[in-house]
């Protein structure tokens, strides 16, 4: 609604869709890395960028997360988020190492993504990642037996925040006044052209 | 199939070095 609360809590939405802007260039770099994303068509790294860009940076979001005054610090003391401006985005708090990179490629070779055509090679990628995941974890964490059942969870868990952040993202963009403050590869990449 | 997402193209296609 129109309340004053509602406006305040959308003064720094310019702010926010610089950060996510720039987290979407990121992950694109990232993309890039992993052996086999860039063996696949053009259109089907696109849907899958489209479809798991969020994800990956709701999982980066929690490396900048603080448990002791519940904020993601941005760049300096005048950037900083408490849990009510973003309250649907804090997913618990990750250890961050590296099976979270594992984690990130994971979610980004799902094959029953919108768009998608080349199920069984991206799923080949994906399986692949859950050997190496499971390697990684009987090195690193050789009491964690349910590790990656747990993460595999979590993958799920991440997807209703995609959900709920698709709900959100319409609402937004669908009201003017707030979709132009947002910049052109926010539009694209959450826009809900299919390539 | 239509030749848009021109921005996410453009990023994947360009050189990262």
């Amino acid at each position: 609604d129109s309340s004053e609360e509602d406006n305040s809590r959308l003064s720094m939405l310019p702010h926010l869709a610089d950060l996510v802007s720039y987290s979407i260039q990121k992950v694109i770099g990232f993309a890039k890395m992993i052996p086999g994303f860039r063996d696949l068509t053009a259109e089907d790294q696109i849907a899958l960028l489209k479809s798991s860009a969020i994800e990956i940076i709701m999982l980066r979001s929690n490396q900048s997360f603080s448990l002791e005054d519940m904020s993601w610090s941005c760049g300096g003391p005048d950037f900083k988020y408490c849990v009510n401006d973003v309250t649907k985005v804090h997913i618990g708090s990750f250890v961050c190492e590296s099976r979270c990179l594992w984690y990130e490629c994971m979610g980004l070779f799902s094959a029953d993504r919108p768009g998608v055509q080349d199920h069984a090679r991206i799923e080949a990628l994906q399986d692949r990642l859950c050997d190496v995941l499971q390697a990684y974890i009987r090195i690193h964490h050789p009491g964690g037996r349910l590790l990656y059942a747990k993460m595999i969870q979590k993958l799920a868990d991440l997807r209703s925040l995609n959900e709920e952040h698709s709900k959100q993202y319409r609402s937004l963009s669908f009201q003017p006044e707030h979709s132009m403050q947002l910049t052109p590869l926010v539009l694209e990449v959450f826009g809900s052209e299919v390539s | 199939k239509k030749k848009d997402n021109a921005l996410l193209r453009y990023l994947l296609d360009k050189d990262d070095n």
